[in-house]
C-alpha cells in the first residue's frame, strides 16, 4: 500500500541523525518503487529521484538540524514543482470561445463536456455543446441528455462529417451569440492515423481557444505515450484528469505534465455534473506521495 | 532490441524498462529480473519469454455453453464493458447459441440506447427497461425472459462503478445474490473488464470487485493501443484471475481469445 510506503520512508528518514550518501541512496530506491506503484512513468520517476538525491546531497540538508525533515520537504517541493505550481484557469478570449476536447476512448470527454458547460453556465456564460462524435453508438444521444441535465443546448446532426458538424455548430453559436462552444469528439487512439488527422483538421479549421487533453486519472505507464502523441498532433492548452474520485494515486498527472509541459486545469471528481474541481498541485502531490 | 543478447547489466536494465512500461508493476518486474539474473546464461530472450509465459494462464478456448450461462460484465467506468458485452453476444451467437443481452446500466446517460444499437447489430434478444433506476429489476425481468426463450447465454451489461463507492459495490453484490437465489439453474460467471492502459489501480479494482462478486475471469480491452496491459501477470499470480479475452478494437469482431504466447511475443516484441 503506497501510503504506508511513503509514510514509512519519511518516518525512517526523519529518524536519521544525519544524512549520508548511503541512506540517501537507500531511500532513493524506496522512493522510486513508491512512485512506480503510484503509476508515475518509470523514466520520470528515475529523473525525479535523481534530482531529489542531488538536492539532498547539497550542504543545506547535511548541515540542517533536522536533515530527515529537510529531505521530506525536498521530495514534496519537487513533486509540487513538477506538477506545475500555479493554477491555470480557462483562457476564453474570443466570441464565441471554442473549447475542443480530445483523448482516448472512455477517458471521460462527453461527461467532462457537460461538467465544463455546467461550470461556465453557473459563472454566467452562455454555452453551446457540439456533438462531433458520429462513431460511437448513442454518443450524440448521450451528449443531448447531458445537455438537458446541464440545461445547455446541444448542436448535433446525428451522423455526418465531424469537421463540418463543428463548423456549423460554431456558426450556430455565433448566430445565437453564445459565449462558449464546447466540441465533444470521439475517443481515438494516437496510433490511428486517420482519426488523428481528423482531430487535427478540426483544430486547424476552427482554431480553438482551448484544446484540452482528457485523460483517465488511473492511466498507467502509457500516459507518457498517449500524452506525447496528442501533444505532437495538437497545440494542447491544458489537460483534464478524470475519475480522481477513485483511489488511483494519479501518477499519470506527473507523466502527462512532464511530457506535454501543459497545465492540468481540472480534475474529475464524480460522474455528476458538478464533479469538476480546479487542479490543485499540492493536493495531487500529497496524493501521489501518500 | 533484446533479441539474442546474453545477460548483461544493460540487457537487464532494458528488460526492466520494457516490463515496467508495460504496467507489470515493480514487484512482478523485480521478481522476474531476479529469476532471469540467476538462471539465464545464454539464449537470454528465449528464457525470458518462457518464464513470462509460465507466469500466465493457459490459452483460453471458448466453447458453446452446455448449461444456460449468465455472464455478468463488471468494471470501473469507461473500460469497455458495453462494447465488450456486444462482442461476447456476437461471439456466442456465431457459435449457434441463443443469446440474450440485458441492459442493466440504468444510470448513465444513453447507456441503454448504446446497448440497444449493439443488440440490433448483433441480432439477438435484448431486455431493457428505460423506466426504472433499479438495475436488479431489469436483471430479474431479463432472466425471466431468458428462461422463457431458453437462452443458452445471457450477457448482463452493468454500469461502470469505482470500487471506492460502497453503495455501488453493494448494488453489484445484490445483483449477484438475486441471480444465485432466484435463478440457480443458470451457471453464473462474472467477468471484470479492464482497460489495458490503466495502471496499478487495476489490481486494487480486481481485489475490491472480487469481494462483492466472485470474479471468474477478466477481459483486457484497448490492446490495439500502445498500452501492453501487463496487469495480466499480477491478476493471475496474485489474485488467480485469468484473462480470457482481449479487446483489440471498437467493432463486434474485435475480440480475441487470450493466448499467453502471442501476448508475451507482443510484450517482448
Ligand atoms: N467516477 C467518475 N466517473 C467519470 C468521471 N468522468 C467520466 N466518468 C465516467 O466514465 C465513463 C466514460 O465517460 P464518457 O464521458 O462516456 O467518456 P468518453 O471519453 O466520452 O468516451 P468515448 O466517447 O467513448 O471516448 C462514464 O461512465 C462516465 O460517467 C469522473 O470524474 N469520475
Ligand atoms: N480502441 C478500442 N476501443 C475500445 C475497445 N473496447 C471499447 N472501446 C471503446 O471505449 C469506449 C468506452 O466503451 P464502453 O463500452 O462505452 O465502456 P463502458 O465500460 O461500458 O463505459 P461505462 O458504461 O460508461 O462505464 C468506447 O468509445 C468504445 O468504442 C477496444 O478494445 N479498443
Ligand atoms: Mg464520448
Ligand atoms: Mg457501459
Amino acid at each position: 500500500q503506497i501510503t504506508e510506503r511513503f509514510e514509512s520512508i519519511f518516518r525512517s528518514v526523519r529518524g536519521l541523525g544525519k544524512i549520508t550518501d548511503k541512506n540517501i541512496n537507500d531511500t532513493a530506491r524506496e522512493i522510486r518503487r513508491a512512485l512506480l506503484d503510484a503509476d508515475v512513468n518509470f523514466s520520470v520517476a528515475k529523473s525525479f529521484v535523481k534530482t531529489v538525491q542531488e538536492k539532498a546531497q547539497g550542504t543545506k540538508v547535511l548541515k540542517s538540524i533536522k536533515p530527515g525533515q529537510q529531505f521530506v520537504k525536498i521530495v514534496q517541493d519537487e513533486m509540487v514543482a513538477l506538477l506545475g505550481e500555479k493554477v491555470e484557469d480557462l483562457e476564453l478570449t474570443s466570441k464565441p470561445s471554442i473549447i475542443l476536447l480530445a483523448g482516448l476512448q472512455g477517458a471521460g470527454k462527453t461527461t467532462s463536456a457537460g461538467k465544463l458547460a455546467n461550470r461556465l453556465k453557473k459563472s454566467g456564460k452562455s454555452v453551446l455543446m457540439v456533438a462531433a462524435d458520429v462513431y460511437r453508438p448513442a454518443a450524440v444521444q448521450q451528449l443531448i441528455m447531458v445537455g438537458k441535465q446541464a440545461e445547455v443546448p446541444v448542436y448535433e446532426e446525428g451522423t455526418g462529417d465531424p469537421l463540418a458538424i463543428c463548423k456549423r455548430g460554431i456558426e450556430k453559436a455565433r448566430s445565437l451569440k453564445n459565449d462558449v462552444v464546447i466540441l465533444d469528439t470521439a475517443g481515438r487512439l494516437h496510433l490511428d492515423g486517420e482519426m488523428m488527422t481528423e482531430i487535427q483538421s478540426i483544430s486547424d479549421a476552427v482554431n480553438p481557444d482551448e484544446i484540452l487533453f482528457v485523460a483517465d486519472g488511473m492511466t498507467g505507464q502509457d500516459a507518457v505515450k498517449s500524452a506525447q502523441a496528442f501533444h505532437e498532433a495538437l497545440p494542447l492548452t491544458g489537460v483534464i484528469l478524470t475519475k480522481m474520485d477513485g483511489d488511483a494515486r494519479g501518477g499519470a498527472a506527473v507523466s502527462i505534465r512532464e511530457v506535454t509541459g501543459k497545465p492540468i486545469k481540472f480534475i474529475g471528481t464524480s460522474e455528476k455534473l458538478d464533479g469538476l474541481d480546479v487542479f490543485d498541485p499540492k493536493r495531487i502531490a500529497d496524493r501521489i506521495l501518500g | 532490441k533484446l533479441a539474442g543478447k546474453r545477460v548483461t547489466p544493460e540487457s537487464l536494465e532494458t528488460l526492466e524498462e520494457q516490463l515496467l512500461s508495460a504496467d507489470l508493476g515493480y514487484i512482478t518486474v523485480e521478481s522476474i529480473l531476479d529469476v532471469v539474473e540467476r538462471h539465464s546464461k545464454s539464449d537470454f530472450i528465449q528464457k525470458v519469454n518462457e518464464h513470462l509465459v509460465n507466469l500466465l494462464p493457459g490459452k483460453f478456448n471458448p466453447t458453446p455453453f452446455e448449461n444456460p450461462t449468465i455472464l455478468l460484465v463488471v468494471g470501473v467506468n469507461g473500460t469497455g464493458k458495453t462494447t465488450t458485452a456486444a462482442k461476447l453476444a456476437h461471439l456466442y451467437k456465431k457459435m449457434g447459441q441463443t443469446v440474450t443481452l440485458i441492459a442493466a446500466d440504468t444510470y448513465r446517460a444513453a447507456a441503454v440506447d448504446q446497448l440497444k444499437i449493439w443488440g440490433n447489430r448483433v441480432g439477438c434478444n435484448l431486455v431493457c427497461n428505460e423506466k426504472t433506476a433499479e438495475p436488479t429489476s431489469v436483471l430479474f425481468d431479463g432472466l425471466e425472459s431468458a428462461r422463457a426463450n431458453k437462452s443458452d447465454v445471457v450477457i448482463v451489461d452493468t454500469a461502470g462503478r469505482l470500487h471506492t463507492y460502497s453503495n455501488l459495490m453493494a448494488e453489484l453484490a445484490k445483483m449477484y445474490r438475486v441471480v444465485e437465489n432466484r435463478f440457480p439453474e443458470f451457471t453464473l460467471r462474472s467477468l471484470i473488464v479492464m482497460d489495458a492502459s490503466l495502471g496499478q489501480n487495476s489490481i486494487i479494482q480486481a481485489k475490491e470487485f472480487g469481494k462483492h462478486v466472485k470474479l471468474d475471469g477478466a477481459i483486457l480491452t484497448k490492446l490495439d493501443g500502445t498500452a501492453r496491459g501487463g496487469i495480466v501477470f499480477p491478476l493471475f499470480q496474485e489474485l488467480g484471475i485469468p484473462v480470457e479475452f482481449i479487446g483489440i478494437g471498437e467493432d463486434l469482431y474485435d475480440l480475441e481469445h487470450f493466448d499467453p504466447n502471442a501476448y508475451v511475443d507482443g510484450l517482448l516484441g
